[in-house]
Parts: C-alpha cells; sequence; structure tokens
C-alpha cells in the first residue's frame, strides 16, 4: 500500500458515495446512465468473486464489499426506486458492443485461462470503458449537472492515481501487471477530454456544457 | 508480484 493506491481508492469511494448520495438527496437519477452503473456494477461483482475464496485483509474485503453493496444500491435506485426519473430515451449506448468484445478479449489476452481469472480480466478490462455510456449521454444531452461532473472528476483522479501506484510499485516492488496497467490507461485517456472540460469550464460556469 | 497471485488491488 502506498499513498497513491490509497488516495486511489479513496477517491474512488468518493465518486461512488456521491452519486448515491445525489440520486438519494436530490430523489432524481436525471442525467445519471443506468447502463454505466449496470456495467460498474457487473465489474465488481466479476472482479471480487475472489471474496469467496481467498482473504487478503481487513481493509481489502470491507472496500470490495462496500463497491460492491453500492453499485447494486445505485442501480437499484436507478432502476427501481427513482425510475421514473430516470432518462431511458437519453441513455442509448448499446452496452452488448462493449460486453461482447470485452469478453471475447478476456478470453484471448488473460494471464491464466481459468475461470476466475478470465472473470477478473474481463473486469479489468470493462471497467476501463464503462463509463462510455455516460459520456455518451453527456455528449447527446450537451450538459450535466455539476454534482454529476464532480463523480466522473473523482472516478478519473481514481485511475489516474492508480497510474502513479503502478510506476511506484514496478520501481520498489518490481512489480507490473500489464493487463491491468494498459486497461488503466485507456482508461484514464477517456476521461482525459472531460478533465479538461471539468477544469476550464466547471469551476468557471457551475453549469457543464 | 507474480501475475495470477493475490489480488490485493481493487
Amino acid at each position: 500500500m502506498n499513498v497513491f493506491r490509497l488516495t486511489g481508492d479513496l477517491s474512488h469511494l468518493a465518486a461512488i458515495i456521491i452519486l448515491l448520495l445525489k440520486i438519494w438527496k436530490t430523489r432524481s437519477c436525471a442525467g445519471i446512465s443506468g447502463k454505466s452503473q449496470i456495467l460498474f456494477a457487473l465489474v465488481f461483482t466479476t472482479r471480487y468473486l475472489d471474496l469467496l475464496t481467498s482473504f487478503i485483509s481487513l481493509y481489502n474485503t470491507c472496500m470490495k464489499i462496500i463497491y460492491v453493496g453500492c453499485a447494486y444500491a445505485t442501480v437499484y435506485l436507478i432502476y427501481a426506486k427513482f425510475r421514473a426519473t430516470y432518462d431511458g430515451n437519453h441513455d442509448t449506448f448499446r452496452i452488448e458492443f462493449l460486453v461482447v468484445p470485452v469478453g471475447g478479449l478476456a478470453f484471448l489476452v488473460n494471464h491464466d485461462f481459468s475461470p476466475l481469472e478470465i472473470l477478473w480480466t474481463f473486469s479489468i478490462y470493462l471497467e476501463s470503458v464503462a463509463i462510455l455510456p455516460q459520456l455518451f449521454m453527456i455528449s447527446k444531452t450537451g450538459e450535466a449537472e455539476t454534482i454529476t461532473t464532480h463523480y466522473l472528476f473523482c472516478l478519473g483522479v481514481y485511475r489516474a492515481l492508480y497510474l502513479f501506484n503502478w510506476i511506484w510499485r514496478f520501481y520498489f516492488e518490481g512489480f507490473f501487471d500489464m493487463i491491468a496497467i494498459v486497461a488503466g490507461v485507456v482508461q484514464t485517456i477517456l476521461y482525459c477530454d472531460f478533465f479538461y472540460l471539468y477544469v476550464t469550464k466547471v469551476n468557471a460556469v457551475q453549469r457543464f456544457q | 508480484g507474480d501475475e495470477q497471485g493475490v489480488k490485493d488491488e481493487l
């Protein structure tokens, strides 16, 4: 555990909580892509199956349970509790175009051809593109509420910090995981355009377009 | 840091 990894995890946690609280407090999920949230729930489910097979640390177990629990709670709020406010007409990204190729890639490029490892690889690849329905939705409507942009910013910062974590681990532990690093770079790049808009616009005007 | 060992990252 290094400072980049810890702040990355906390940034990820902040993003998840910000989104959940926003929906809860406003009683609305307008502007939020339910499809991205389904993909994140799928990401956490397939990645954290090792909760059932191995214990790593109390921190690890707690964070995994919180991430999975919050992901399903968010999906529940969007598709059940506040379904009437869900902006389905603008959430039109075809997620099968992500899930199917990513599934194929996980079968072809992995560290070990075993069910758990393939599912872990699938989750890494899928996470790197899971935000696309949300970004697509924003580009379609041309706007996002400020709090939604804070959510996206924290989510992007999390993966960027993980990149620094991997650089740190490479130098000080000789550790590197090519699958995680390549997917992490892709994931971070997808947020770059958004980062630029966030810094130049969100803090200037309270409306993101 | 083996490739398919214990995954401590989230």
